[in-house]
Protein backbone atom coordinates (compact mmCIF):
# COMPACT_ATOMS: atom_id res chain seq x y z
CA UNK A 1 0.00 0.00 0.00
CA UNK A 2 0.89 3.44 -0.70
CA UNK A 3 1.32 6.32 1.43
CA UNK A 4 1.16 10.47 0.23
CA UNK A 5 3.92 12.09 1.86
CA UNK A 6 3.13 15.58 2.61
CA UNK A 7 5.58 18.54 2.11
CA UNK A 8 6.77 19.05 5.64
CA UNK A 9 8.70 15.86 5.65
CA UNK A 10 10.95 17.55 3.01
CA UNK A 11 10.70 21.01 4.00
CA UNK A 12 10.48 23.29 7.11
CA UNK A 13 8.18 26.53 7.79
CA UNK A 14 10.00 29.91 7.55
CA UNK B 1 1.81 52.17 -3.94
CA UNK B 2 1.60 49.21 -5.84
CA UNK B 3 1.12 49.04 -9.37
CA UNK B 4 2.15 47.11 -12.49
CA UNK B 5 0.96 47.04 -16.14
CA UNK B 6 1.23 43.91 -18.65
CA UNK B 7 0.37 44.39 -22.19
CA UNK B 8 0.20 40.59 -22.61
CA UNK B 9 -2.77 40.34 -20.16
CA UNK B 10 -3.60 37.12 -21.34
CA UNK B 11 -0.52 35.74 -19.62
CA UNK B 12 -1.71 36.67 -16.26
CA UNK B 13 -5.11 34.61 -17.29
CA UNK B 14 -3.01 31.64 -17.85
CA UNK B 15 -1.62 31.79 -14.92
CA UNK B 16 -4.68 31.88 -12.77
CA UNK B 17 -6.08 28.67 -15.21
CA UNK B 18 -3.20 26.85 -14.02
CA UNK B 19 -2.85 27.75 -9.83
CA UNK B 20 -6.87 28.08 -8.95
CA UNK B 21 -7.74 24.73 -8.63
CA UNK B 22 -4.83 23.54 -7.07
CA UNK B 23 -4.81 26.66 -4.17
CA UNK B 24 -7.71 28.22 -2.86
CA UNK B 25 -5.89 31.64 -0.91
CA UNK B 26 -3.22 33.22 -1.26
CA UNK B 27 -1.02 35.99 -0.44
CA UNK B 28 0.89 37.48 -3.52
CA UNK B 29 4.15 39.67 -2.54
CA UNK B 30 4.74 42.55 -4.02
CA UNK B 31 8.72 43.97 -3.63
CA UNK B 32 11.14 45.37 -5.88
CA UNK B 33 11.94 41.88 -6.91
CA UNK B 34 8.18 41.21 -8.56
CA UNK B 35 5.17 39.83 -8.04
CA UNK B 36 5.08 36.66 -6.45
CA UNK B 37 3.51 33.85 -4.61
CA UNK B 38 3.98 30.53 -3.14
CA UNK B 39 1.04 28.56 -1.69
CA UNK B 40 0.08 24.84 -1.04
CA UNK B 41 -2.50 22.98 -1.18
CA UNK B 42 -5.06 22.13 1.10
CA UNK B 43 -3.76 18.83 2.04
CA UNK B 44 0.31 19.80 2.29
CA UNK B 45 1.31 17.46 -0.46
CA UNK B 46 1.60 20.35 -3.62
CA UNK B 47 2.91 23.40 -3.18
CA UNK B 48 2.86 26.19 -6.03
CA UNK B 49 5.55 28.98 -6.39
CA UNK B 50 5.50 31.64 -8.92
CA UNK B 51 7.74 34.50 -9.94
CA UNK B 52 6.92 37.37 -12.57
CA UNK B 53 9.86 39.66 -12.12
CA UNK B 54 9.81 43.25 -12.09
CA UNK B 55 11.43 43.92 -15.47
CA UNK B 56 8.91 42.12 -16.96
CA UNK B 57 6.44 44.50 -16.89
CA UNK B 58 6.01 47.38 -19.12
CA UNK B 59 5.22 49.20 -15.74
CA UNK B 60 6.69 48.42 -12.18
CA UNK B 61 6.09 50.72 -9.18
CA UNK B 62 6.28 49.46 -5.51
CA UNK B 63 6.62 51.93 -3.05
CA UNK B 64 7.35 49.60 -0.02
CA UNK B 65 6.55 45.69 0.35
CA UNK B 66 3.14 43.98 0.72
CA UNK B 67 1.52 41.18 0.76
CA UNK B 68 -2.38 40.89 -0.82
CA UNK B 69 -4.58 37.85 0.34
CA UNK B 70 -6.10 36.88 -2.53
CA UNK B 71 -9.04 33.88 -3.07
CA UNK B 72 -7.86 32.61 -6.13
CA UNK B 73 -11.49 31.84 -7.53
CA UNK B 74 -12.61 35.43 -7.28
CA UNK B 75 -9.26 36.36 -8.88
CA UNK B 76 -9.59 34.18 -12.03
CA UNK B 77 -13.08 35.19 -12.00
CA UNK B 78 -12.07 38.86 -12.70
CA UNK B 79 -9.40 37.65 -14.80
CA UNK B 80 -11.77 35.82 -16.99
CA UNK B 81 -13.54 39.31 -17.93
CA UNK B 82 -10.27 40.17 -19.54
CA UNK B 83 -9.35 40.05 -23.20
CA UNK B 84 -7.16 38.13 -24.36
CA UNK B 85 -5.67 41.23 -26.20
CA UNK B 86 -6.18 43.70 -23.73
CA UNK B 87 -4.12 44.91 -21.40
CA UNK B 88 -3.83 44.71 -17.74
CA UNK B 89 -3.41 47.33 -14.53
CA UNK B 90 -3.23 45.98 -10.84
CA UNK B 91 -3.18 48.71 -8.65
CA UNK B 92 -2.95 48.96 -4.65
CA UNK B 93 -3.00 51.55 -2.54
CA UNK B 94 -1.17 51.74 0.91
CA UNK B 95 -3.73 50.33 3.66
CA UNK B 96 -5.87 49.88 1.58
CA UNK B 97 -8.25 46.62 2.17
CA UNK B 98 -8.77 45.82 -2.23
CA UNK B 99 -6.89 45.48 -5.31
CA UNK B 100 -7.83 46.98 -8.26
CA UNK B 101 -7.56 45.23 -12.15
CA UNK B 102 -8.01 47.49 -14.47
CA UNK B 103 -8.39 46.16 -18.26
CA UNK B 104 -7.84 48.39 -21.51
CA UNK B 105 -8.66 46.77 -25.10
CA UNK B 106 -5.86 47.26 -27.64
CA UNK B 107 -7.70 50.44 -29.18
CA UNK B 108 -8.22 52.16 -26.08
CA UNK B 109 -12.07 51.86 -26.84
CA UNK B 110 -13.27 49.56 -23.73
CA UNK B 111 -11.55 50.36 -20.17
CA UNK B 112 -13.30 48.25 -17.31
CA UNK B 113 -11.94 48.23 -13.85
CA UNK B 114 -13.00 45.83 -11.27
CA UNK B 115 -12.01 46.05 -7.57
CA UNK B 116 -11.54 42.77 -5.70
CA UNK B 117 -11.87 42.58 -1.82
CA UNK B 118 -8.37 41.50 -0.03
CA UNK B 119 -8.43 38.87 3.03
CA UNK B 120 -5.99 38.70 5.38
CA UNK B 121 -4.61 35.04 5.22
CA UNK B 122 -2.45 32.71 7.69
CA UNK B 123 0.65 31.83 5.27
CA UNK B 124 2.23 28.87 5.74
CA UNK B 125 5.76 29.97 3.59
CA UNK B 126 8.17 26.82 2.84
CA UNK B 127 11.96 27.54 2.79
CA UNK B 128 12.49 25.52 -0.10
CA UNK B 129 16.51 25.27 -0.38
CA UNK B 130 18.42 24.96 -3.73
CA UNK B 131 18.55 21.27 -4.66
CA UNK B 132 20.85 19.39 -6.73
CA UNK B 133 18.56 16.76 -8.82
CA UNK B 134 19.17 13.46 -9.62
CA UNK B 135 18.00 13.46 -12.91
CA UNK B 136 16.35 16.88 -15.04
CA UNK B 137 14.20 15.98 -18.23
CA UNK B 138 12.83 18.75 -20.19
CA UNK B 139 10.25 18.07 -22.72
CA UNK B 140 7.45 19.54 -24.77
CA UNK B 141 4.75 20.62 -22.20
CA UNK B 142 1.96 19.42 -24.24
CA UNK B 143 3.82 15.52 -24.21
CA UNK B 144 3.86 15.60 -20.57
CA UNK B 145 0.45 16.50 -20.08
CA UNK B 146 -0.97 14.14 -22.93
CA UNK B 147 1.34 11.40 -20.84
CA UNK B 148 -0.83 12.61 -17.57
CA UNK B 149 -3.81 12.50 -19.06
CA UNK B 150 -3.67 9.19 -20.78
CA UNK B 151 -2.38 7.59 -17.90
CA UNK B 152 -5.13 8.56 -15.46
CA UNK B 153 -7.72 6.75 -17.48
CA UNK B 154 -5.20 3.55 -16.25
CA UNK B 155 -4.46 4.42 -13.03
CA UNK B 156 -4.31 7.21 -10.32
CA UNK B 157 -0.29 7.19 -9.47
CA UNK B 158 2.64 7.54 -11.61
CA UNK B 159 5.85 6.51 -11.48
CA UNK B 160 8.28 8.32 -12.83
CA UNK B 161 11.48 6.35 -13.11
CA UNK B 162 14.93 8.13 -15.46
CA UNK B 163 17.68 5.67 -16.63
CA UNK B 164 20.54 5.95 -19.32
CA UNK B 165 17.34 4.64 -21.38
CA UNK B 166 15.11 7.83 -20.90
CA UNK B 167 12.51 8.66 -19.12
CA UNK B 168 9.33 5.89 -18.36
CA UNK B 169 5.90 6.96 -16.83
CA UNK B 170 4.19 3.92 -15.44
CA UNK B 171 1.00 3.32 -13.71
CA UNK B 172 -1.14 0.18 -13.07
CA UNK B 173 -4.84 0.20 -12.58
CA UNK B 174 -7.89 -2.64 -12.16
CA UNK B 175 -7.82 -2.78 -15.90
CA UNK B 176 -4.07 -3.43 -16.67
CA UNK B 177 -0.79 -1.46 -17.09
CA UNK B 178 0.47 1.59 -18.40
CA UNK B 179 4.54 2.16 -19.51
CA UNK B 180 5.63 5.34 -21.49
CA UNK B 181 8.70 5.66 -22.21
CA UNK B 182 10.35 9.35 -23.61
CA UNK B 183 13.64 9.22 -24.56
CA UNK B 184 16.23 11.80 -25.54
CA UNK B 185 15.41 13.55 -28.77
CA UNK B 186 17.39 16.44 -29.46
CA UNK B 187 17.63 16.19 -33.65
CA UNK B 188 14.53 18.08 -33.79
CA UNK B 189 13.94 21.03 -36.13
CA UNK B 190 12.59 23.17 -33.11
CA UNK B 191 14.10 23.45 -29.64
CA UNK B 192 10.75 23.07 -28.22
CA UNK B 193 10.30 19.78 -29.48
CA UNK B 194 13.69 18.52 -27.97
CA UNK B 195 13.12 16.14 -24.96
CA UNK B 196 16.68 16.26 -23.24
CA UNK B 197 17.49 14.18 -19.93
CA UNK B 198 20.45 14.96 -17.57
CA UNK B 199 20.81 11.97 -15.33
CA UNK B 200 23.60 11.89 -12.28
CA UNK B 201 22.01 8.77 -10.57
CA UNK B 202 18.92 6.90 -11.82
CA UNK B 203 15.33 7.48 -10.23
CA UNK B 204 12.18 6.53 -9.62
CA UNK B 205 9.43 8.05 -7.75
CA UNK B 206 5.28 7.66 -7.37
CA UNK B 207 3.47 10.83 -7.65
CA UNK B 208 -0.17 11.12 -7.30
CA UNK B 209 -1.73 11.64 -10.98
CA UNK B 210 -4.24 13.90 -10.25
CA UNK B 211 -1.79 16.28 -9.12
CA UNK B 212 -0.04 16.22 -11.88
CA UNK B 213 -2.93 16.46 -14.08
CA UNK B 214 -3.48 19.75 -12.13
CA UNK B 215 0.29 21.15 -13.12
CA UNK B 216 -0.30 20.08 -16.45
CA UNK B 217 -3.06 23.16 -16.94
CA UNK B 218 0.09 25.67 -16.99
CA UNK B 219 0.96 24.24 -20.34
CA UNK B 220 -0.33 27.30 -21.75
CA UNK B 221 2.61 28.90 -20.37
CA UNK B 222 5.25 27.43 -21.44
CA UNK B 223 6.41 24.68 -24.67
CA UNK B 224 8.80 23.05 -22.58
CA UNK B 225 8.12 21.72 -19.24
CA UNK B 226 11.35 20.98 -16.27
CA UNK B 227 11.17 18.10 -14.38
CA UNK B 228 13.46 17.62 -11.72
CA UNK B 229 13.56 14.36 -9.64
CA UNK B 230 15.93 13.24 -6.75
CA UNK B 231 15.09 10.21 -4.38
CA UNK B 232 14.45 11.87 -1.62
CA UNK B 233 13.18 15.22 -2.63
CA UNK B 234 10.13 16.15 -4.36
CA UNK B 235 9.63 16.16 -7.39
CA UNK B 236 9.72 19.95 -8.96
CA UNK B 237 7.59 20.50 -12.30
CA UNK B 238 8.52 24.15 -13.92
CA UNK B 239 6.85 25.96 -16.81
CA UNK B 240 9.13 29.06 -17.73
CA UNK B 241 7.17 32.29 -18.04
CA UNK B 242 9.21 34.25 -20.63
CA UNK B 243 11.14 36.71 -19.99
CA UNK B 244 9.47 36.69 -16.70
CA UNK B 245 9.98 33.98 -14.74
CA UNK B 246 8.38 30.89 -13.41
CA UNK B 247 5.82 29.19 -12.20
CA UNK B 248 6.82 25.88 -10.16
CA UNK B 249 4.85 23.31 -9.03
CA UNK B 250 5.97 21.20 -5.45
CA UNK B 251 4.82 17.01 -5.13
CA UNK B 252 5.58 15.28 -2.50
CA UNK B 253 6.06 11.60 -3.66
CA UNK B 254 3.95 8.63 -2.44
CA UNK B 255 5.81 5.56 -0.93
CA UNK B 256 5.41 2.00 -0.53
CA UNK B 257 4.47 1.39 3.18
Amino acid sequence: HETQLRLEAFYSFN
Amino acid sequence: MFELRLEQGSLLKKVMEAIKDLVNDANFDCSATGFSMQAMDSSHVALVALLLRSEGFEHYRCDRNISMGINLANMAKILKCAGNDDIVTVKADDGTDSVTFMFESPTQDKISDFELKLMDIDSEHLGIPEAEYDAIVRMPSAEFARICKDLSSIGDTVVISVTKEGVKFSTRGDIGTANIVCRQNTSVDKPEEATIIEMKEMVSLTFALRYMNSFAKATPLASQVTISLSSDLPVVVEYKIAEMGYIRFYLAPKIEE
